[in-house]
């Protein structure tokens, strides 16, 4: 038996939002340390981590660890039916080939109930290797956002260099170069709106932007982006979840031949 | 140019 409740249900609209057009199907894990998901995207060069912790939910029964297999372009749809104000309810039954999502008003005069068919999924689940990164940038998730967009309508990856005195975003297309520069700030009077930049050593990889504009779908989660990265190692983009837990995107760099 | 590696080059199955 499982159940869930939620009593933010927008977040996890938002999170729907956020990794529905990245990957198509994937196994949702409930286990008692939370709700969580990994599954990479079709071409497996990006990968999504997310984690829901128990705490967050103010009530969470998972009477054994389960897996659900669910389509997360049919999940989004479902989750598009609650109010961005609902208390959304996951349950689930032992051995049962569906999941029921109820979407509750905040003065409950509304409930409604949402059955949705689960799917068996043949996931590789991969060991993500603790690492120390050479540089860490926390920068306002929406600069992030609209660096990426903008970048993109010029060429095809961008280029993150950091260095103390700031990270830099670099592309060029046909019709010429761009950089962008963000200065390491940390004076602004709002701690969100702060860049920070933690380096043991200057680093410069490679990107593809498609997928870099992708994780940026997850920006209404969060005010911040924090951005790791090291040589010849996946740059984790990562949103945080309030009180929650994470979305953490994995990025491997392109290699020149 | 450039080449794009997959995931799983960098991280194991488990």
């Amino acid at each position: 038996m499982l159940e869930l409740r939620l009593v933010q249900g927008s977040l996890l609209k938002k999170v729907l939002e956020a990794i529905k057009d990245l990957v198509n199907d994937a196994n949702f894990d409930c286990s008692a340390t939370g709700f969580s998901l990994q599954a990479m995207d079709s071409s497996h060069v990006a990968l999504v981590a997310l984690l829901l912790r128990s705490e967050g939910f103010e009530h969470y029964r998972c009477d054994r660890n389960l897996s659900m297999g669910m389509n997360l372009g049919n999940m989004a749809k479902m989750l598009k039916c609650a109010g961005n104000d609902d208390i959304i309810t996951l349950k689930a039954d032992d051995g049962s080939d569906t999941v029921t999502f109820m979407f509750e008003s905040p003065t409950q005069d509304k409930i409604s109930d949402f059955e949705m068919k689960l799917m068996d999924i043949d996931s590789e689940h991969l060991g993500i290797p603790e690492a120390e990164y050479h540089a860490i940038v926390r920068m306002p998730s929406s600069e992030f956002g609209r660096i990426c967009k903008d970048l993109s309508s010029i060429g095809d990856t961008v280029v993150i260099s950091v260095t103390k005195e700031g990270v830099k975003f670099s592309t060029r297309g046909d019709i010429g170069t761009a950089n962008i520069v963000c200065r390491q700030n940390n004076t602004v009077d709002k701690p969100e709106e702060a860049t920070i930049i933690e380096m043991t050593e200057p680093v410069s990889l490679t990107f593809a932007l498609r997928y870099m504009n992708s994780f940026t779908k997850a920006t209404p989660l969060s005010s911040i982006v924090t951005l790791s990265l090291s040589s010849d190692l996946p740059v984790v983009v990562e949103y945080k979840i309030a009180e929650m837990g994470y979305i953490r995107f994995y990025l491997a760099p392109k290699i020149e031949e | 140019g450039s080449k794009q590696p997959t995931i799983t080059r960098f991280f194991s199955k488990v």
